[in-house]
């Protein structure tokens, strides 16, 4: 019978005290450490980057979600929505998107659906000059879903390839705000058969536990197709997206790495388990 | 909550006069999830159960409590004292006074910049002067010019200049010559790990020798918050923290360790996103809240 080895109390603790840095959360990060010293005992050997290359595994594992069926626009524009609280990345992420469709080659239009906060209009117009895209836009303090409405008019007047709808910044624990974002997806879906067909929720990688209860919330009142982790050219890990990922079986997409519309990338599951255990 | 979780271990506590080890440590467990829970840093949280457990191993039990409510209070009460215990008004005494609000992006340091300029309009009749500095955001400049003239505050765009540092020259300048009694600087978000922007940052403070460098920082944010606030302050004579966006259901942990760490107290605490949501912080408030 072969002795059963177990890994080494002390780098246990370690890669759990490197686990709650990284913001996954106590209890994410005593089941994961846990299913690393299951799997090390099963495996027979006590060696550090064997521990190392196991809990990479395991997370790369847990964040592996199919994304689901995409909702194909039945030969209207693709339409997009960024959702998510304040100070997120919307605005910034939605411009981003609209680069690489725009590089692709699709003809895109942006929705100035954020009426409320100061300058949000003229943030996202000075991103739309930039890329030479075209914005829907009301005056300031008009309703939201009026400028959806209109964009999506407007989208399906000029045969457009892909509509992304900024919104504006709203904690998740507003009830009003909550349920304007439900009013909103579904004007958008009663001028767009099955629009919006991506609910993008951008979190911020610094946010801490509360991402969980964002997740959740936008999740009921306007669904989530994929998360966009931003600010991960910072030193946050985002690991609170372990749990969002758990809990709500929805993909983390993109991965916010700067300021500028070239900052985006595919997430990549992977290179995010490497970088939260190193 | 955490008091129930306390009531469970403590259940098993019979006839004992004091507060035994075994108990508090039993304790000291809940104690220690639940602030990490909160968002607490983890060598803060440590340091915490540290004192904690000093103070309360040996402790005797009080008849008007149970133990694990005597718990609870002896956390409360060292939560309330490190996150109020350097509490210090605003240092407006040289005029114009200077204040420099900086931190990460999207924490909310335009919006924070308004909210104080109103505050202290209204509540310390000063006169006040809003610099909009943030020359790399897309309207961050239309973001606080908008913001002042929707809330009657004085706001300083220096014609034609775009370096940072420059604006504020011309700022303080201008707030000296018409008699301004303070002057608050709204800065770019930035990584930490920027050298490029925070020697921009540094620079900015040089030229302006500000009599507070308020951190703003996001009441959500994570374990992170230690390693960004102890870098701006390897950088810049931070005097304070503004947390923002507690309003939500985010538990603040931030809070207690910006206090800990950066050893400075939270000055103000953004309650919604209109400008007049802003008050002073309230240690006591923040602790429950960290508690949950
Ligand atoms: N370093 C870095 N900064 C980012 C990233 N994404 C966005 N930002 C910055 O974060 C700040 C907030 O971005 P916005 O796009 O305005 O965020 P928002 O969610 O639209 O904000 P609200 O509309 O006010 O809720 C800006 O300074 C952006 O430049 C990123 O991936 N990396
Ligand atoms: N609910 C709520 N929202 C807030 C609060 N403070 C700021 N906000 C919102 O948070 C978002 C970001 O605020 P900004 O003032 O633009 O943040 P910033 O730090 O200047 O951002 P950058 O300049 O891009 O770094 C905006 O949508 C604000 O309205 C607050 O106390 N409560
Ligand atoms: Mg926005
Ligand atoms: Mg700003």
């Amino acid at each position: 019978v072969k002795a059963r080895v177990s890994a080494d109390p002390k780098a246990l603790e370690a890669l759990e005290e490197a686990l709650i840095g990284g913001d996954v959360g106590p209890a994410t990060a005593s089941e994961l450490v846990e299913a690393v010293r299951q799997e090390v005992g099963r495996k027979g050997s006590a060696d550090e980057g064997l521990v190392r290359r196991v809990l990479r595994e395991e997370i790369e594992r847990r964040l592996s979600v199919p994304a689901p069926a995409p909702a194909t626009a039945s030969g209207g524009p693709r339409v997009l929505m960024m959702v998510g609280v304040n100070g997120s990345g919307k605005t910034t992420t939605a411009a981003k998107l609209a680069a690489r469709a725009s590089v692709a080659g699709r003809s895109v239009i942006l929705a100035a659906a954020d009426t409320f906060r100061a300058a949000a209009i003229e943030q996202l117009e000075v991103w739309a000059g930039r890329l030479g895209i075209p914005v829907i836009k009301h005056r300031p303090g008009a309703d939201p879903a009026a400028v959806v409405h209109d964009a999506c008019t407007a989208a399906k007047a000029r045969s457009a390839d892909l509509l992304i709808i900024d919104t504006a910044g709203r904690l998740q624990t507003k009830h009003n705000l909550m349920e304007e974002l439900s009013k909103i997806r579904r004007i958008a879906g009663r001028e767009i058969p099955g629009a919006p067909h991506e609910v993008l929720l951008v979190l911020d990688a610094v946010s801490g536990l509360n991402g969980l209860s964002q997740a959740r919330e936008f999740t009921k009142s306007s669904g989530v197709t994929g998360l966009v982790l931003t600010k991960m050219d910072g030193t946050a890990k985002g690991g609170v997206i372990l749990a969002i990922v758990r809990e709500l079986k929805v993909p983390v997409k993109y991965v916010g790495v700067g300021e500028t519309a070239e900052d985006l990338l595919d997430f990549d599951a992977g290179a995010f388990a490497e970088a939260i255990v190193n | 909550s955490l008091s129930d979780r306390l009531q469970r271990v403590f259940k098993e506590l019979r006839g004992e006069g004091h507060l035994t080890e075994f108990h508090v440590d039993e304790a000291l467990k809940e104690i220690r999830v639940a602030l990490l829970e909160a968002d607490v840093h983890l060598q803060v949280v440590k340091d915490f159960i540290a004192a904690v457990r000093e103070r309360a191993v040996g402790q005797e039990v009080l008849t008007s409590f149970s133990p694990a409510q005597q718990v609870v209070k002896i956390v409360q009460d060292e939560l309330t004292r490190v996150l109020g215990g350097k509490a210090e008004p605003l240092a407006l005494k040289k005029r114009p006074a200077v204040i420099l609000l900086v931190g990460l992006q999207g924490s909310g340091k335009t919006t924070s910049a308004a909210k104080l300029a109103l505050h202290l309009k209204t509540v310390l009749k000063k006169q006040v002067l809003l610099v909009p500095a943030d020359v790399h955001r897309p309207a961050a400049t239309e973001q606080l010019l908008t913001l002042a003239k929707e809330n009657g505050l004085m706001a300083f765009n220096p014609k034609g200049e775009t370096d940072a540092v420059a604006r504020v020259k011309a700022a303080v300048k201008e707030a000296k010559l018409f008699g301004y009694d303070v002057t608050i600087v709204d800065t770019a978000g930035r990584l930490h790990v920027d050298l490029a922007l925070m020697d921009e940052v540094a620079r900015i403070a040089e030229a302006a020798s500000p009599d507070e460098v308020l951190f703003v920082a996001d009441a959500m944010t994570g374990q992170d918050v230690v390693t960004s606030a102890s870098a701006f302050q390897a950088r810049l004579p931070l005097t304070g923290v503004i947390l923002t966006k507690t309003d939500g259901d985010a538990r603040g942990g931030a809070a207690l360790s910006l206090s800990t760490v950066v050893g400075r107290p939270v000055k103000f605490v953004g309650i919604g996103e209109k400008v007049k949501e802003f008050e002073p912080f309230h240690p006591d408030r923040a602790a429950s809240r960290i508690l949950g």
